[in-house]
């Protein structure tokens, strides 16, 4: 009897797969995959054994990917329970530095002008942003805990292809954020979504950022916290951070759906009590149809 | 009901070792029955660690084993389940006996170096069976 469809779709794909070659008449001619060909984490898994070795990413930028990943998921890669955010996929990238980097004056806390082109092509059509920031690889020693505000006045040039009939409008947007560094405060976060969204929304693969950010520390702050220059290093040019929610179906949409995935009943009142110990569970359950509501 | 134990009294005793060993074959669960097993791998077996940075060690598991008779309480099969096993026992065993399958699954958060150098986490659904069924 004929296997289940289903059954027979995996066979045919995984035969497929163990055979096809990038290059061959099954692989798809742009070499760019297609979502609905195949689920994205099966052809990162494919596409890797044919493929010529990636580039490694920069160090600093995957030991931060490597601690967001242990605050979102279990050591058996489960996501945890207690993730309240409605993003699924993170993706960070590396900017390709347009021109040298004058060293930031350290002083007065000024971080470098950066020049920056980053290459969106990994984000999918499914992705819809959420949030954005760059990221700021920093070794703060400031002696004691001081919140320091940044203004930072950046112009997005836009490098799609609309604007190659006209010269980049470039597009001023000055970002007003504040953070608070502590010892040894190795990242600082700079929320770029405003300039991002339009970018993201019409599939741009390429964002042309310039423009530079001023730290000073903050009026308020204790007399005593004031002494002394801001000493900031700026470690490496900035990474973009793109916080996204994958709408396609292989992607997990846990914010959707009871943490224990069980089938919400008409009265949720009628439901029996928790089991013991499950209380933190049943106000998890709480917590979560009130958000649906 | 006397003259009924007196007449079983009276049939000769076979091997007891021979009749009580079938007689509760029956009750027996089976051994192998449909459950959820582990299979844990690890992406540098596959030589997948140099673009799979976490997790190190992944168990998708999987459901193997025999689906008993007495399928519906068990395993929340469907009466179908039930029909079809009738059918293979009773009528054609050409047709397929229930299989045992995975009937819920969690999901898997992956982070990974793209092939632009940059790095995606991603969280994947159904990627971890968690509970078996026959059908």
């Amino acid at each position: 009897s004929q296997p289940p469809r289903a059954e027979a779709w995996v066979a045919t794909n995984a035969a497929l797969e163990s055979e096809v070659e990038p290059g061959s008449s099954l692989w798809p001619a742009d070499g760019r995959d297609r979502p609905g060909l195949l689920p994205p984490l099966f052809k990162v898994l494919s596409d890797g054994r044919g493929e010529a070795p990636r580039l490694q990413p920069d160090s600093r930028a995957l030991q931060y990917m490597k601690k967001l990943y242990k605050a979102y998921a279990t050591k058996e890669g489960i996501p945890k329970a207690n993730r309240n955010h409605l993003y699924n996929t993170v993706r960070l990238f590396t900017p390709w530095v347009q021109q040298k980097q004058a060293p930031g004056r350290q002083e007065t806390g000024v971080l470098p002008p950066a020049d920056l082109l980053f290459n969106l092509d990994r984000v999918t059509a499914v992705e819809h942003l959420i949030k954005s920031v760059l990221l700021y690889t920093l070794d703060s020693s400031v002696s004691v805990s001081s919140a320091v505000q940044c203004v930072c006045s950046l112009v997005m040039k836009e490098t799609g292809t609309s604007s190659q009939t006209q010269p980049s409008t470039p597009r001023p947007l000055t970002l007003q954020s504040r953070f608070e560094f502590r010892k040894k405060h190795k990242w600082a976060e700079i929320d770029v979504t405003p300039l991002l969204e339009p970018l993201v929304a019409s599939s741009e693969s390429h964002v042309h950022l310039s423009g530079n950010c001023t730290c000073v520390k903050d009026q308020q702050q204790r007399p005593a916290a004031q002494e002394g220059p801001l000493n900031l290093t700026v470690l490496a040019s900035p990474s973009l951070i793109l916080y996204l929610n994958d709408t396609s179906a292989q992607a997990y949409h846990g914010w959707y759906s009871l943490p224990y995935r069980r089938r919400p009943s008409r009265g949720l009142r009628q439901q029996s009590r928790p089991a013991p110990g499950a209380g933190e569970e049943a106000a998890q359950v709480g917590r979560s149809s009130r958000r649906q509501r | 009901g006397q003259d009924a134990v007196g007449s079983q009294l009276k049939q000769p005793l076979v091997p007891a070792a021979l009749n009580l060993s079938e007689y509760f074959k029956q009750f027996v669960f089976p051994q192998d029955e449909c459950e959820l097993h582990d299979f844990r791998l690890s992406f540098s077996q596959l030589k997948w660690d140099n673009w799979i940075v976490a997790p190190h060690r992944y168990n998708p598991r999987y459901c193997k084993g025999d689906c008993p008779r007495a399928v519906g309480h068990r395993y929340g099969s469907p009466v179908h389940t039930v029909v079809q096993n009738i059918i293979y026992e009773k009528l054609d065993s050409s047709v397929p006996r229930p299989s045992c399958v995975p009937a819920r699954y969690s999901p898997l958060s992956v982070l990974t170096i793209e092939p632009g150098g940059s790095i995606a986490y991603k969280e994947y659904e159904d990627m971890i069976a968690t509970k078996c069924t026959c059908r």
